[in-house]
């Protein structure tokens, strides 16, 4: 059965998307099977890997009109489940639904000969964040070293407890990878210190370094290992893939 | 009457937060009475300004426990409605309601004395922004100049429209702000001059550039005007605050 992550962080713009296309990319290079899951309204994964107008999407799939086999995308080793806008429909109409948090769960039942499915999260840990815990094996939890980014990570942790302890008991933590890192700016290395010695779950040793490659890449619908193989953002991505898989 | 000005982008970490909060201050500091809404569950804006546990919060107000003016803290110039984590609640819950668009309105109408309310929202546009949408006159958005925060622009702008027709036509975009900017980059320049070749709204002259003042001040609890007051951060949002107040 496929190992199922969820990327999340309800702070905005910590790289969850970025973290979810490359460490994707980078695992499907080492001969992986990857299904990525865009369950963001803004659906920037989907854009990011050149999808533009999808013929069906997870939306439709969660209103049941379609099958997820019937809206997956195929790029070599990456397959793609393409998020839209109609997913702040779906959130809200799912308020009212019994077992509303199983939707996501269910549907990925569905999901055959895949190695990993990564999920990529909206910046919010209501309803849609709230299927993917309850649908996961593991959490990565992208965290760039800035103070407020810092102040939701405990909220993040409450969250996934509160999952794990009524829904998804198998769930854990995989780790904490630090993104967007700037060695130039001593507030970084300070914010990373305090945390290693504040928190019990693991922090990757690979960060994931700032690099003007890993914002252009998105213009060019392709992950950055492929747009620019030799860029800091593609080597410090498959050093994570590496970790990643040689992790429990 | 006071003017409401909604902070929105759906996108994560576009600097809403950092601009409600520093527009905020440097307005006050030119004599302006000026309250801040942390709309935000996550109540990044509260934390940068220090408050931590506060008695009473949006969330209240919502559910009817507690008046608008029991919950508001006053800095100076500078008041506060602070947010929480339960605004996620608040919104699932007024999915249900009838007028469910109109709740921040109606009670932004208790506010007295200011000159301007500016309302810091959730990286998203479902309901709690379309509710400070509904209240408000005008609307900021902070865009960085990069691939992604751009591809959700038309889905903003689309939103503003909606709002206008269906609840509220005096609703009008006061202007896009540049944030983060970073003069190194290529691409950021170039993205701008793509935004002003495409688009009708106006784009303030004043761009907020990258510093890590603006990232430091909320660990102290600050706007970076009192953080540090000779930093290009400061100098920047009094530069933007003289020219929204000059701006129609
Ligand atoms: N290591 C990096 N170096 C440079 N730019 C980066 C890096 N990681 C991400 N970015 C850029 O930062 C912005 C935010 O990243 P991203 O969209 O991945 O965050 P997110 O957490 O998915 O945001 P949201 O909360 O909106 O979903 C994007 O423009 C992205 O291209
Ligand atoms: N001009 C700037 N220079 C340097 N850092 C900045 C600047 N503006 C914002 N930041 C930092 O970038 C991060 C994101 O900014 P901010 O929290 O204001 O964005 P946001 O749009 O409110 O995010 P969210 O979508 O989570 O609400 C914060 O850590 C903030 O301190
Ligand atoms: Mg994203
Ligand atoms: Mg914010």
């Amino acid at each position: 059965a496929p190992k199922i992550v969820s990327v999340i962080n309800q702070k905005g713009g910590t790289g969850k998307t970025t973290t979810t296309i490359n460490l994707g990319s980078a695992l499907s290079k080492t001969g992986k099977k990857i299904l990525l899951i865009d369950l963001d309204p803004q659906a920037n994964l989907s854009y990011s890997l050149g999808v533009e107008e999808p013929q069906g999407t997870l939306a439709d799939v969660f209103s049941g009109s379609k099958s997820l086999n019937q809206i997956i995308l195929k790029q070599e080793n990456l397959s793609i489940a393409p998020g839209s806008n109609e997913l702040v429909d779906i959130e809200i109409s799912l308020v009212t639904q019994p077992q509303r948090e199983s939707f996501l769960k269910n549907i990925l039942a569905e999901a055959k000969g895949y190695d990993f499915i990564l999920i990529d999260c909206p910046p919010s840990l209501s309803l849609l964040t709230v299927n993917a815990l309850a649908a996961s094996d593991e959490v990565l939890i992208p965290l760039q070293m800035e103070v407020l980014t810092l102040q939701g990570l405990s909220q993040i942790l409450n969250t996934v407890k509160q999952v794990q302890s009524a829904f998804n008991p198998k769930l854990k933590v995989k780790g904490i990878v630090v993104v967007m890192f700037d060695k130039r700016r001593k507030l970084s290395s300070e914010i990373q210190e305090y945390l290693e010695q504040n928190i019990a779950e693991r922090i990757f040793k690979t960060r994931i370094r700032l690099n003007v490659k890993l914002a252009e890449a998105p213009s060019f619908g392709k992950s950055v290992l492929d747009y620019d193989p030799g860029s800091y953002g593609a080597q410090d991505y498959q050093a994570l893939a590496a970790e990643f898989l040689n992790t429990k």
